[in-house]
């Protein structure tokens, strides 16, 4: 049996937007420590790592272990019937093959179930290591957002570098170049508008823009977003969730040209 | 493209 109640509904509406395009089916994965999600893109080139902390709902019910896989284009269209401020609730039962999504409006004047069928998803976990990395970049989610929407005009790949002045977002195309250069100010009045760089060493690295435009679907749960590189790993873009945890993309580099 | 490199190459399947 298990029941999850998120008073905050909307914030499993934005998981879903975040990630329904990058992959189609996938394994949420209940425990007695949250609701998570791992999973690749098709071509294996990008990863999604999703938890949400069962401390952050208001019930969390899981009597035991269990594996849901659902299609999230159509769980996603399934919880775009939620309001914003509705309360969400899933429940299945063991060995069922479907999950309900329940939705209560604020004030419990209308209520609604949604029934999903579930389906046996052969899916690929991969083990991610603990790393160390050479450069960390703390900014805005909507200016990261922003660089990536605007590269994407002119080129397709972006070049990340991060060096003790900054961090450059670099691209060319057929029509020109062009280098965005975030500087190191954390003397901003608000914590998130302030853009952070911790480096151990310069990094630079190349990247499919078309991925990193996908990641910055998930702008809307997080107004930070935290960007992890080091020479020879994939790079992690991270937006947490508050209160309870986190989404996570892992993107393969380029090799450089 | 081929010069994409995957994430199979960075780390394991478990």
């Amino acid at each position: 049996m298990l029941e999850l109640r998120l008073v905050q509904g909307s914030l499993l509406k934005k998981v879903l937007e975040a990630i329904k395009d990058l992959v189609n089916d996938a394994n949420f994965d209940c425990s007695a420590t949250g609701f998570s999600l791992q999973a690749m893109d098709s071509s294996h080139v990008a990863l999604v790592a999703l938890l949400l902390r069962s401390e952050g709902f208001e019930h969390y019910r899981c009597d035991r272990n269990l594996s849901m896989g659902m299609n999230l284009g159509n769980m996603a269209k399934m919880l775009k019937c939620a309001g914003n401020d509705d309360i969400i609730t899933l429940k299945a039962d063991d060995g069922s093959d479907t999950v309900t999504f329940m939705f209560e409006s604020p004030t419990q004047d209308k209520i609604s179930d949604f029934e999903m069928k579930l389906m046996d998803i052969d899916s690929e976990h991969l083990g991610i290591p603990e790393a160390e990395y050479h450069a960390i970049v703390r900014m805005p989610s909507s200016e990261f957002g922003r660089i990536c929407k605007d590269l994407s005009s002119i080129g397709d790949t972006v070049v990340i570098s991060v060096t003790k002045e900054g961090v450059k977002f670099s691209t060319r195309g057929d029509i020109g170049t062009a280098n965005i250069v975030c500087r190191q100010n954390n003397t901003v009045d608000k914590p998130e508008e302030a853009t952070i760089i911790e480096m151990t060493e310069p990094v630079s690295l190349t990247f499919a823009l078309r991925y990193m435009n996908s990641f910055t679907k998930a702008t809307p749960l997080s107004s930070i977003v935290t960007l992890s590189l080091s020479s020879d790993l994939p790079v992690v873009v991270e937006y947490k969730i508050a209160e309870m945890g986190y989404i996570r993309f892992y993107l393969a580099p380029k090799i450089e040209e | 493209s081929n010069n994409q490199k995957t994430l199979l190459g960075f780390f394991q399947k478990v």
